[in-house]
């Protein structure tokens, strides 16, 4: 049987602040959609609450205290030991990987080249306007320009005219066009930027989320009982001007109530958008033809605290913080392959208020974590599954500290599933 | 079984209170580790000693610590941990 290809959806600080994981408030449909076709982990933890980190264990399969990595300083394959990664034991096995976005996190923690070559066959995409994001591109107020946390913009006056998510939604798409007529399985990891911060997003997706819609966290007071060790003091949103002129109060602010709402609308209103980027992507998996052959993993590296116990931001060991969506979509397994002339990932537009209400697909309440990504990708692909690493395991190239997950894709109602069993 | 079913997360700090370097300590600053276990039943997370040249944690040097029962306290806003000290934490619970 073909090898299946695999699709891995990666979006930069998303907590499960979507339809599927019962936030009623938030308009997520084409994640909701794949969600309806997947097997959802509704109890998934990252390993550290940071990108870099929490990207570097997922992506070898090792936790922090392995890969040696809790800050953006070290390289693992020199710091640690010389660990092998999902992208590269798929392109080991035959399939062309591709990494578009932020898959690994910039920077010295990945060699300053995404792990290339070892993890990818072709040198990595990142989107041109990535440059600007951190850039005096914020309207404010008084109509000037600003580096802002909240950064609702025109599309059409931001330099070069577009944002990084939609041009790595236009070049996943490309490749994925060019990879249909290849004779190998391809592996391509897309890696999104939103809703990290700035929140910079085109501004009509404000309109999803009325400023009178939006509460504050349910418990915006930090804990009597929290020790002063386990609080994360938000010290990254602080430098952004917007927030700068709160002149709040180190460490503990509070952000001023009008100002907290603000925030969480934009983080939501940053969530919709990127739900179009991850809708455009599927549909256009769908119309190649390629979505009965590819499995899609969607996930995120942490979550992020929208001013629950006093927090923004990661950084922290809450729930909040380390708690990730988690999702396959694997062809014929967590869903049927589509009746002729059906659709399984047809773009939904979040504006539509007349989306239909998502039939939940399988879901699984079991605690897992991310650093089983790795024999989880590898098995639901029908690769071996590497092996559980010794402890320590500075020395092997390739093992894994998680488990696998596949056990959960052994469904009651489908004897077929034994198969996987065996 | 649901139950069986654990996540480790961790979070270094650079020290007990809050400073301008807590989110982000880089390795040499790092002088607390946050080790969570996770069940469905609770969180639990000993904030303890750690040498960043030795990448060593120091299990006798507890800092501080959390316990949040999920069914009782699902946002975490309750940290029971110092109401559970003096030995009758469940040993099962200790890492």
């Amino acid at each position: 049987q073909d090898a299946l290809n695999v699709l891995l959806i990666i979006v930069d600080d998303l907590r499960p602040s979507l339809g599927c994981y019962g936030d009623k408030l938030i308009r997520s449909p084409n994640i909701d959609q794949l969600a309806s076709r997947s097997l959802l982990f509704q109890n998934a933890f990252a390993q550290q609450a940071v990108c870099a980190p929490s990207r570097v264990s997922f992506l070898t399969g090792r936790r922090p205290d392995t890969t040696r990595l809790y800050d953006f300083n070290s390289y693992w394959r020199v710091h640690a030991g010389n660990f092998s990664t999902i992208p590269q034991y798929f392109k080991e096995n035959g399939y062309v990987t591709m990494s578009v976005g932020k898959v690994f996190h910039p920077g010295i923690s990945s060699n300053h080249s995404d792990d290339s070559p070892y993890s990818w066959s072709v040198p990595p995409y990142h989107p041109s306007s990535e440059q600007y994001e951190n850039t005096k591109t914020c309207k404010g107020p008084d109509g000037e320009l600003h580096a802002n946390l909240l950064c609702p913009v025109d599309v059409a006056e931001v330099p070069e005219g577009t944002l990084p998510d939609k041009q790595s939604t236009e070049e996943a798409i490309r490749l994925l066009e060019k990879m249909k007529s290849s004779a190998s399985p391809f592996f391509l990891a897309v890696g999104y930027h939103k809703p990290h911060i700035p929140f910079r997003y085109p501004k009509e997706f404000q309109k999803l989320y009325p400023l009178e819609n939006i509460t504050l966290a349910p418990d915006p007071q930090v804990p009597a009982g929290l020790p002063p060790v386990a609080y994360n003091p938000w010290m990254d949103i602080r430098q952004r001007e917007d927030v700068q002129a709160l002149n709040l109060s180190v460490p503990y602010g509070p952000i001023p109530v009008d100002f907290q709402r603000k925030i969480r609308q934009s983080y939501f209103a940053s969530v919709s958008y990127l739900d179009t980027q991850v809708g455009q992507l599927l549909s256009a998996l769908e119309t190649l033809q390629l979505a009965n052959s590819t499995i899609v993993a969607f996930t995120s590296d942490h979550g992020w605290a929208l001013g629950e116990h006093g927090e923004w931001a990661k950084y922290s060991n809450f729930d909040v913080t380390t708690r990730v969506p988690l999702m396959f979509y694997v062809p014929g397994r967590t869903a049927p392959l589509p009746e002729a002339g059906d659709k399984l990932f047809p773009y939904i537009n979040p504006f539509d208020s007349v989306s239909a209400l998502m039939e939940p697909g399988r879901e699984a309440v079991d605690l897992v974590e991310l650093v089983s990504l790795f024999p989880t990708l590898a098995g639901l692909a029908g690769l071996h599954v590497p092996p559980r690493c010794p402890i320590p395991s500075f020395h092997v190239q390739l093992c894994r500290e998680g488990q696998s997950l596949l056990k959960h894709f052994r469904f009651q109602d489908s004897e077929e599933d034994l198969a996987l069993h065996g | 079984n649901p139950r069986e079913s654990i996540a480790y997360s961790q979070y270094p700090r650079p020290a007990d209170a809050p400073q301008w370097n807590s989110d982000k300590p880089s390795l040499k600053d790092i002088k607390v580790m946050g080790y969570s276990i996770r069940t469905i039943d609770y969180r639990y997370t000993v904030w303890v000693g750690f040498n960043p040249h030795e990448f060593l944690a120091n299990f006798s040097d507890v800092h501080a610590g959390e316990l949040y029962f999920v069914h009782s306290d699902p946002l975490q806003d309750h940290n029971v941990y110092n109401d559970t000290q003096g030995g009758d934490l469940p040993h099962s619970l200790t890492p």
